[in-house]
């Protein structure tokens, strides 16, 4: 059930594009599957990485090198995605290191690696071959040395010396429950291999990579998507479904995250850094302490989420859900948003007031409400217009200023250069003082084609 | 909803989060559009991967293959004018109208639905025991004018807001309502007159329920469809 896929790392959308005098040395495959073009590059001793295109025509690219700054460059390609070898670029190593295959060439001491092939000034017994990667002066483990990667030294006076490149567990610490982890460890603390995060099996799961774009679900790299107590992921064993990751915790909190990030009047996004005092949920129901297990037991020890703020029986968000939440003190009702914690204003400043609705604005206000910049009226990207000068050349719609051309109520707006926002109200406010009107009930209204229900209850709905 | 009993409510949808949870509703107001309240999003500038709208049906958790079913993912989110606290959600494909499924009216511009109409909420959230979560829940609700309604929130109703009458018995939308219709009847047609959003106290006795005033909207709201 292992994925050969597993030994490499993917860069969606982009492809590994070699300089010109190079490309003879690409191998071209139609038609293969992505896991019949990682079978036929991890049984090709000198392909190291793979582009494999699905547009026009699927196609596996098989390259002798990775990204290395000199025989190819990485380029953005919708239409392809590159898988590199995994020992070629790792930066760290795992158990022993007897497959780092990096470029780190010189010792924990700082004295430059001899190369593999020369006998000086350290005569040895090593002779590199195509299969057990002693190539130029990197730092390798040959013998399986426990010191890691290693090499002979070009110092007279030191035979060799380990290179003492970093444990992935090292490589990179995690804070808190390491939601925030980006690392490569790709085994679980039991030395299981990972499952890819874009495969089902052998674990069906919901955690689909394209989902969750916030949490960087790269290939079968630890991670924690649901504020687990520790990176975990699914193995390749159909009987173990899935297991935490050891990896070293980081000994100081950065700083930064503490002061700016916390708020306690309001919430912003979904409110994870939420630490306001509100302990009671919309329908007024008291909040169950986080240090309590009654009448709710749950996972959510303070300790064990030491950076999720889990104070008294404070609203908070531990897990990404859609806001802050609380256990709530009534069995019958285990959890609830607290959704009546106002969302922090993400407006901007107000640069300019209007008039009644705005539709005599001439001002030369330029952003949306949310600080995005307008898109000139006279163009078509990123949005195209139907309104514009040429639709209402009475509406002074120069530049990019904010107008009001088509007398909305809600007061001057523009397109957006956001390509997700076509349009938005503009940071401007009506002048002090102005008011809404509304209208009192026309008498007879009436609507066509919406709102019709069939309020018999048919039998079938009896289930 | 508190105070409600199962019933049926076509436009009424069932927001998705990425999980599949139910945590918000919203109301169909064409075949690819969905009102909801902002409340119920992090943000209207993000993409929406894994969010979806399921329609077509009365239960939270209907069963794999259950009839009429239509589960829809979200595309887009637009947030309405700041102080509407409205976000119309785009549907990646048109939802299909069926009996079970349909687009419920918008009310013309600025309109004020006058005292009395009959009115209800629904949704799939809370009923604080009162009813059964497992269904859509539906609760008759009466409009009351806002002068009245101030008088219990002391002046703090807003024109771009509406009020319904407070029961004794505590009748009101709830978690995980929010963002749901308040529809009132107009000859044979339910209109959208107001959105549920977040309250003190869900379904308290004697307390009036607000909503956002959607007449209010009905230009923005026109507008995002046809831009």
């Amino acid at each position: 059930t292992r994925s050969l896929l597993n030994d490499f790392q993917r860069s969606e959308g982009r492809e590994l594009a070699p300089t010109v005098w190079n490309s003879a040395r690409v191998l071209t495959l139609p038609g293969l599957t992505l896991e019949d073009c990682a079978k036929s590059c991890s049984k090709t001793l000198d392909c190291r990485a793979f582009n494999y295109e699905t547009r026009p025509s699927i196609t596996c690219k098989q390259l002798p090198w990775v990204e290395d700054g000199s025989n190819a460059e990485v380029k953005r390609n919708v239409n392809c995605d590159l898988y590199e070898k995994k020992v070629y670029v790792r930066k760290c190593i795992v158990g022993k290191g007897e497959d780092y295959r990096g470029k780190v060439s010189t010792t924990k001491s700082g004295h430059t690696c001899q190369q593999w092939w020369s006998k000086f000034p350290h005569d040895h017994r090593w002779i590199p071959s195509s299969t057990n990667g002693l190539e130029l002066n990197y730092c390798r483990n040959p013998d399986g040395d426990p010191i890691g990667p290693w090499c002979y030294t070009t110092d007279q006076e030191r035979r060799y010396e380990s290179c003492n490149i970093p444990h992935c567990k090292d490589e990179v610490c995690i804070t808190c429950n390491g939601e925030d982890y980006r690392g490569q460890v790709d085994h679980t603390e039991n030395g299981m291999e990972c499952q890819r995060w874009d495969q089902q099996f052998p674990h069906q799961h919901i955690y689909q990579p394209e989902k969750y774009p916030d949490k960087s679900l790269d290939d079968n790299y630890c991670r924690n998507p649901d504020a687990s107590p520790v990176p975990w992921c699914y193995t390749i064993d159909p009987l173990v479904e899935r297991e935490s990751c050891e990896i070293s915790k980081c000994s100081v909190v950065p700083k930064r995250r503490v002061r700016f990030s916390f708020t306690t009047n309001c919430f912003r996004g979904r409110g994870e850094d939420y630490r306001g005092k509100v302990n009671e949920t919309t329908s007024s129901i008291p909040c169950q302490r986080w240090d309590a297990q009654q009448p709710h037991e749950h996972p959510f020890y303070p300790n064990t989420y030491e950076c999720k703020g889990l104070e008294e029986n404070y609203c908070r968000n531990p897990d990404g859900s859609e806001a802050p939440w609380c256990f709530t003190s009534v069995p019958q009702m285990r959890t609830a948003l607290c959704l009546q914690i106002k969302r922090c204003a993400d407006d901007i400043e107000a640069e300019d007031c209007y008039h009644e609705n705005g539709k005599n604005y001439r001002g030369v206000v330029r952003k949306t409400r949310k600080g995005i910049f307008c898109q000139k009226w006279s163009v078509n990207t990123p949005h195209k217009t139907k309104i514009n000068p040429e639709t209402h050349p009475q509406a002074n719609l120069t530049e990019n200023y904010c107008r009001n051309p088509d007398g909305d109520q809600h007061g001057p707006w523009c397109y957006t250069t956001d390509p997700k926002t076509e349009f938005d109200y503009c940071a401007i406010k009506q002048c002090a003082g102005e008011k809404v009107s509304l209208i009192e009930p026309a008498e007879k209204v009436e609507f066509s084609e919406c709102g019709k229900r069939d309020d018999r209850t048919p039998r079938s709905w009896s289930r | 909803i508190v105070g409600g009993v199962p019933g049926n409510s076509p436009w009424t949808v069932s927001l998705r989060d990425r999980k599949g949870n139910h945590f918000c509703g919203g109301s169909l107001v064409n075949s690819k559009w969905v009102i909801s309240t902002k409340q119920c999003f992090s943000s209207c500038y993000v993409d929406l991967p894994g969010y979806s709208a399921m329609m077509g049906t009365l239960f939270k958790d209907p069963k794999e293959g259950e009839p009429d079913r239509q589960t829809i993912p979200l595309t887009k989110i637009v947030c309405g004018p700041s102080e509407s606290q409205l976000v119309m959600l785009q549907l990646e494909y048109p939802a299909q109208f069926n009996e079970r499924v349909s687009q419920i009216c918008l009310p013309p511009e600025r309109y004020i639905v006058p005292e009395g109409t009959d009115c209800e909420i629904a949704g799939w959230g809370e009923t604080k025991g009162t009813g059964d979560e497992t269904v859509l829940n539906v609760a008759q609700i009466p409009v009351i004018s806002n002068k009245e309604c101030n008088k219990y929130f002391r002046g703090r109703v807003r024109e771009n807001e509406m009020c319904t009458n407070p029961f004794q018995g505590g009748v009101g939308a709830c978690e995980r309502d929010y963002g749901g219709p308040l529809a009132c009847q107009n000859s044979d047609c339910w209109v959208l007159e107001g959105v549920i959003i977040p309250m003190r106290r869900c379904g308290h006795p004697g307390q009036p329920n607000i909503f956002i005033r959607v007449s209010v909207y009905v230009d923005w709201i026109k507008k995002v469809m046809e831009m």
